[in-house]
């Protein structure tokens, strides 16, 4: 079976973007094939994993306005094996309004992924290794609640939360689990929050302990054991095209982001 | 004449709020007769001036969407004199979607500050403090080039662009940069980029000094000389609804808001 989890938080740069690059390239590295899917018109993941996003480049766009197949806009992610990206180009900035008349607006992605999940069981997958599905689609979502994020919501099975180590995180974290439970109870009955990450944790500052005792204490179950460090190797891989992983594989980012990966992966076998 | 600034950037996390605020206090402090406008629906910037935002409290949603005079959801923020805040609630999250069938979907916050400028210019001003109008409206938004912001930049003047000194902040600008374009080409002519300002510049990573020095390169005429350093002192304030000029204002944050301020004060009797 393979795991859909989308990459959620309204609130801007809590690292979404940097938790669904590493997390993917961390599960690729221990032999899961993963899929990235980019909803973000900024195309941040896109870039992190050096695809090529320049307008005219197939992409998620097309798929969720136009009905595009999946397939057809998967590219291999150069230098990470089992890694595929459906990026996402500056097209994608019209998509929120134009999807707003369009019919069956929030769940557009979601017969594309279906159609998607149906076709690599039988045929040859995208990415060209064999008939083998993908493990894991992995969902990087815009900081809002909007339609982009929303489709994300009704095509996934599982919502990851990355919240930032800093005061305001705490204030939208409400807001995005009432979003959560509204899509929960119209649009996917079977969503649930399986993990929240906790990153950019700062160990020399008093506001990143209260930010991460208070979060673990409202949702012990959920908060990964696993927190990532703020880490300025973290934040300069993606000027260079790679992931912290193939950037600076023994970094305190880099392994934070393995652990996370294993834990992630773990729950699977448990639940 | 009042100057009307937007605070935009649709790349998440970037010091957006902490801009807004902190700069319509530094004003504040320095003479000005500043007003907040409160866009983002996840009102940080409310939270951070510590007004009333609960549910059913008069605010932008109204506004914007029904036609509410501006001057009704005015509140004085307690604790900095000059200083006034049209705050933002969650019903600002539903406005994106309601406005794109509304008429003038584009111009709602234009007609509203039109008629609050006009209205404040006669009789005694929101804040009670004799007719005097405001110098500042300063105007917050949400990470994203949707609705509301769009309202921002078609009811301001003037647009300040906060760049958090990390790669994926240049990535976001030349996007950004094309759409205040086409705002000004299709709906506010007056429109200019009067101010750049690099926030969280942490003077440890060569990263930062990167993207400033291509940042500065880019934009000579525009980027104010003063940057705001990566500061503890400024992300605690917020958790005691603070600025972080009243949280601790010989901090290097303080500082620095102030003398961005002076800076910016200073291009009008210049410009
Ligand atoms: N653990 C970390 N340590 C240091 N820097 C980090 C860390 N995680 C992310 N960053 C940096 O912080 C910034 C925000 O992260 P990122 O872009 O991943 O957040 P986001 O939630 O995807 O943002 P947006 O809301 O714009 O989509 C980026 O410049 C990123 O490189
Ligand atoms: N100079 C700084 N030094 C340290 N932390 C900062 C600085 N400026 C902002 N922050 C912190 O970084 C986080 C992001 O800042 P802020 O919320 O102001 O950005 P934003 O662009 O308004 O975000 P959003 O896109 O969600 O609206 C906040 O937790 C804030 O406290
Ligand atoms: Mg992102
Ligand atoms: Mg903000």
């Amino acid at each position: 079976r393979t795991r859909v989890i989308v990459v959620a938080n309204q609130k801007g740069g809590v690292g979404k973007t940097t938790t669904a690059v590493n997390l993917a390239a961390a599960l690729a590295t221990q032999g899961m094939r993963v899929l990235l899917v980019d909803l973000d018109p900024q195309g941040n993941a896109s870039t992190a994993l050096g695809v090529d996003r320049r307008v005219g480049v197939k992409n998620m766009y097309d798929v969720l306005v136009d009905g595009m197949p999946l397939t057809d806009v998967v590219q291999p992610v150069a230098g990470i094996e089992r890694l595929c990206c459906a990026p996402a180009t500056l097209d994608l900035a019209g998509a929120e309004i134009e999807l707003v008349t369009l019919i069956a607006r929030e769940s557009r992605l979601r017969r594309a992924l279906s159609a998607f999940n149906a076709d690599s069981a039988d045929g040859p997958a995208p990415s060209g290794e064999g008939g083998r599905r993908f493990d894991y689609l992995i969902i990087d979502c815009p900081p809002s609640l909007g339609l982009l994020t929303v489709n994300g919501l009704v095509g996934a099975d599982e919502v990851l939360i990355p919240v930032q180590c800093e005061y305001y995180a705490l204030e939208g974290l409400r807001q995005l689990l009432t979003s959560i439970e509204s899509v929960r109870s119209y649009l996917n009955p079977g969503l649930r929050v399986s993990a929240i990450l906790l990153t950019m944790y700062d160990a020399r500052t008093r506001l990143a302990a209260q930010v991460a005792a208070e979060v673990r204490a409202h949702f012990p179950e959920t908060v990964l054991r696993t927190t990532i460090p703020r880490s300025v190797r973290i934040s300069e891989a993606p000027s260079y095209g790679q992931t912290v992983i193939a950037y600076d594989p023994g970094s305190s980012g880099a392994l934070c982001y393995l652990e996370a990966a294993r834990e992630l992966a773990h729950q699977d076998t448990t639940s």
